[in-house]
């Protein structure tokens, strides 16, 4: 089997603007992802380098640059498993951490669980040695925050809410009924 | 969104996915990545699958491990089958996405049905990456 490392960037109705760091993130990560295989011969390493490496890019909806909860802030998620060993890390409600994939790893190779959130899941970072940026609130953008007020301003005229499946219904393939985006879908 | 899958030369495969979530969340609102068969799969036995899109819609097609059962009972190729997984899934929920999968034989498929989905993989000295629905450009390193 010749090795690959593939990768996304996100997906959704991105404009275009966004679209030559999209192209350049995503090549970026896909070569230090190889570049990470070649040199440990480890497929974990490979997803959690490439990862990483958008979790760093504002372009992406990841680490610096995650879309904002209604109340401004930063909550992401992440997840990383391993096909042969059936292993798995997962984490959510990390806040103020610049890369949650290596969270997920963490939980994977240091705990007996699957899954950790909340205040345990930043207790566990910190108690692994995970900086917790301070004062919090670092890995926000001004594209996160732009998108959240016109998400904002969106919602006070009925424009969005979390029922896209019922606003685009006529919608089979993002054609033109599908609801604006604000940031970034999941 | 953003998420990765690779093979080895021996067949062991891996995924990771990452997330800030989506614009306007609730606070305490958990999506479909940080969840096994919905944002992120893999079993080497059959492939490796990272999703991206609209959160409530993947967790409740389960979207990743639906890609890899269809690998496991059909003789769909990966290609055929991520694609077959995301239009079922749209059709039904009407909510858009996309996944990335790494087969068992190092084959790779890749679909969305959202307007746009950024991807790039590497392997060997070749380089392929896109956005738009049908890009496929290569480049040599």
């Amino acid at each position: 089997i010749t090795p690959i490392v593939l990768v996304h960037g996100g997906a959704g109705d991105i404009p275009e603007e966004r679209v030559p760091g999209k192209i350049r993130g995503v090549k970026l990560a896909t070569k230090l992802g190889y570049k990470k295989l070649q040199e440990t011969g480890n497929v974990l390493d490979a997803v959690e380098e490439a990862v990483r490496s958008m979790e760093l890019d504002e372009n992406f909806n990841a680490g610096y640059g995650s879309v904002l909860t209604t109340e401004g802030n930063v909550e992401m998620e992440a997840s990383i498993m391993h096909g042969t060993t059936m292993k798995a890390g997962c984490c959510s409600f990390v806040k103020d951490i610049m890369h949650p994939i290596s969270v997920a790893r963490r939980v994977m190779e240091k705990t007996v669980h699957n899954y950790l959130a909340g205040d345990g899941v930043m207790e566990f970072a910190r108690n692994e040695g995970f900086e917790i940026l301070y004062p919090p609130g670092q890995l926000v953008t001004d594209f996160a925050r732009q998108a959240l007020e016109e998400w904002k301003e969106a919602h006070k005229r009925g424009e969005v809410g979390f029922a896209r499946t019922e606003i685009g219904a006529k919608n089979k393939y993002a054609n033109e009924t599908e609801t604006k985006q604000y940031g970034e879908v999941g | 969104t953003v998420g990765a899958v690779a093979i080895d030369k021996d067949g062991n495969i891996a995924v990771a996915t990452s997330t800030g979530g989506i614009t306007g969340k609730l606070p305490g609102r958990i999506g479909d990545t940080p969840l096994l068969g919905s944002g992120t799969y893999a079993d080497s036995r059959f492939a490796g699958v990272s999703t991206t899109g609209h959160g409530e819609t993947i967790m409740k097609a389960v979207l990743a491990h639906d890609i890899v059962k269809r690998l496991e009972f059909t003789s769909d190729d990966v290609q055929t089958a991520t694609e077959k997984a995301c239009k079922a899934m749209t059709d039904h929920l009407i909510g858009t996405a996309g996944a990335i999968v790494i087969d068992k034989k190092g084959e790779v498929g890749i679909a969305f049905t959202s307007k746009k989905m950024s991807w790039a993989y590497q392997k060997g000295d070749k380089i392929a990456y896109g956005i738009n629905q049908g890009d496929f450009t290569e480049e040599t390193i």
